[in-house]
């Protein structure tokens, strides 16, 4: 464990806190895509399959528990509490996610390291949490105003993927020069997906204006 | 071996 990796799970996990946090408090979820929590609960159920079958750590299982159960619960708020799933925008949230799910099993099917169930499916995990962003930034771009706390769920979501990518780098110089294209080059293409977002938020940001992205 | 060095990863 290095230091940009630890920060890399907390600003994740403090992401997702934030967003519980926003449909607990508010009972809203306006501005959240469903299609990305759902994309987000079938990354982490491919890709933490050997949860029970290989334990790494305390703190690796106790995550692993904690994103699974929070990532769940969000969709269950979304999609069955009585109060929030008045507020979700259903009629905007319209991305076709299975246009990005069955691409990148496909992907998974073709570029691997090594063909197994689990190996497939946690490269299929790595694949698609690089693009399950996209329901939730185009619903950004069609909702109008985008409050704080979903603008900052969003960044946060999308910084630590790129501390993961320092993280790689760091291990790549640190653990003899360890290679690992699949989740590197699955990492940088997540990382720049919220490039214009980045630009946007740190520039409403610093003119302390509300965050608005261009259509 | 190679890529259970990643699998330490969430």
């Amino acid at each position: 464990m290095n230091v940009f990796r630890l920060a890399g799970d907390m600003t994740h996990l403090l992401s997702i806190i934030i967003l519980l946090l926003k449909i607990r408090a508010t009972k809203s979820c306006t501005g959240i895509s469903l299609k990305t929590q759902e994309l987000y609960v079938i990354v982490f159920l491919t890709r933490y399959l050997d949860l029970f079958t290989k334990y790494i750590s305390f703190y690796n299982t106790t995550m692993k528990l904690v994103f699974l159960g929070t990532s769940i619960s969000i969709v269950w708020y979304m999609r069955y509490h009585k109060v929030v799933k008045q507020t979700y925008n259903k009629d905007q949230d319209t991305f076709r996610h299975y246009f990005l799910a069955i691409p990148c099993f496909l992907l998974a099917l073709l570029i691997h390291h090594e063909f197994t169930v689990i190996e497939v499916l946690w490269t299929f995990s790595i694949y698609l949490e690089a693009v399950a962003i996209l329901p939730q930034l185009v619903l950004l771009q069609r909702s109008r105003n985008i409050d704080n706390l979903t603008g900052n769920y969003v960044f946060l979501l999308g910084a630590y993927r790129a501390l993961y990518l320092v993280n790689w780098v760091y291990r790549y110089f640190t653990e003899n020069h360890l290679v690992r294209w699949i989740p590197w080059l699955s990492g940088l293409v997540q990382t720049t997906l919220y490039a214009d977002f980045f630009y946007y938020y740190i520039k409403s940001w610093k003119n302390n204006e509300k965050l608005q992205l261009p259509a | 071996v190679q890529q259970d060095a990643v699998k330490d990863e969430l």
